[in-house]
């Protein structure tokens, strides 16, 4: 419900002035998705594995991470799809902890680890925020995963 | 101090209203991205509640496509502060992502949230390519703004259809960046969570979550894997009865979203 409570707050006249918002005065009001933007989107790539592909040779780090109460874009169809990528394992599958919970599961492959946050939804922030936040640190530190 | 461009000190949001008494600085404004329409976007910086001059900058963006980042981002997941029921005060969330780095929260593309254009028939073409390409320039020209996270480890992050927009301008950055020997934009990585990557393998994988969680009938989930070719432009309308059947007659009254937590009424 908490999206309902964003549509008050960033339409209150005195929340836009604080924020330097709407000076142009935009002629319909604030909205947290914009069904015009998504009944008309143009063009859409089919598979953005090509360029995991081409970002991995180059060295970035990538993280990937499932909510896995999530129905809309679940686990499975984000570890089909990176199956896909055929990456060489280098940590194998473990459960990750935090507050002496199995937090979810892990792997690491060559170049991109992958997660899993237990109890989390589409939203994994807002469902797991203890959870998350420790994926965070992990991934800004470059480090596994705590695995107790 | 050191000084900073006037736009900087311009952008500094002073106090929300309803906010808690807060140690780190905040930011929002607009930059344009492209003149001739008239396209700007809006974005918001929360700086780290600790040494913000150390920590790295994080940008976060939403999907949809079209969905706002201070609206799910900010307000939602990883921003300081949620909004409390009656939206007339906030308070603060204890697990922020900014007690790790600076959070720049980003409304893309234009026509999201608070961003904008000046030209009506620009939402009703935009998509992936013009999104990065706009997301970049908004980059190069806040860094000017902003010179002190010029070089500074950057990271991207998002959600959903952002699976799209993340590793997209992640590649922009990249192919940007390969004209400097130093570049400016200090891209380290990213990291993308329930992200849309491949229609095709996402979609076998959606429905094999629908059928292992119990949420379709075996009968429902050979259907749809008969008659749906998940890489075709257009579903057939066998396929569509058959994932209509599930939605409107087996999945029940639920949020698709969490599966397990009570629908908002």
């Amino acid at each position: 419900c908490t999206e309902s409570y964003a549509e008050k707050y960033y339409n209150r006249a005195d929340v836009q002035r604080a924020f330097h918002a709407n000076l142009t005065r935009i002629p319909y009001k604030w909205t947290a998705c914009s069904d015009v933007l998504i009944k008309n989107w143009r063009d859409s790539d089919s598979s953005v594995l090509p360029i995991y592909k081409e970002l991995i040779t180059a060295g970035l780090r990538i993280w990937v991470f499932s909510g896995d109460t999530d129905s809309v874009v679940p686990v499975t169809a984000t570890r089909f799809s990176l199956s896909h990528l055929n990456l060489p394992v280098k940590t194998r599958w473990y459960p990750w902890y935090s507050g002496k919970q199995v937090a979810g599961w892990t792997e690491e492959y060559k170049g991109l680890t992958f997660a899993t946050v237990r109890g989390a939804g589409h939203e994994v922030p807002l469902f797991q925020p203890k959870r998350a936040l420790v994926l965070f640190r992990s991934f800004l530190a470059g480090k596994k995963l705590p695995k107790s | 101090r050191p000084s900073v461009p006037k736009q900087q000190e311009l952008d500094r949001i002073k106090e929300l209203p309803g906010q808690p008494k807060v140690k780190f600085s905040q930011f929002s404004g607009y930059v344009t991205v492209n003149e001739r329409h008239g396209r700007a976007l809006f974005y918001w910086l929360t700086e780290s509640s600790s040494s913000p001059h150390t920590k790295p900058l994080l940008l976060w963006l939403n999907g949809g496509p079209g969905c706002s980042s201070i609206a799910y981002g900010a307000s939602e997941e990883i921003g300081p502060f949620r909004i409390n029921k009656t939206a007339s005060s906030l308070y603060l969330n204890t697990f922020s992502w900014n007690r790790e780095a600076n959070l720049l929260f980003l409304e893309s593309p234009s026509g999201v949230g608070f961003s904008y254009t000046n030209t009506s028939s620009d939402l009703k073409d935009t998509g992936d390519e013009r999104t990065a390409q706009e997301n970049l320039i908004f980059l190069i020209k806040w860094m000017s703004r902003f010179p002190q996270y010029k070089y500074r480890d950057f990271y991207i992050a998002g959600e959903s259809y952002a699976g799209h927009y993340v590793p997209q301008l992640a590649k922009k950055i990249h192919d940007y960046n390969k004209a400097f020997t130093k570049p400016i934009i200090n891209l380290k990585g990213f990291m993308v969570g329930n992200a849309v990557t491949d229609n095709h393998y996402d979609s076998i994988g959606t429905v094999t979550y629908w059928w292992t969680h119990a949420m379709i009938s075996d009968r429902t989930y050979k259907s749809i894997l008969s008659h749906c070719n998940f890489t075709a432009e257009k579903a057939s309308d066998q396929c569509d009865e058959s994932v209509n059947y599930a939605m409107n007659h087996e999945f029940g009254n639920i949020d698709q979203y969490s599966i397990y937590t009570p629908t908002c009424l």
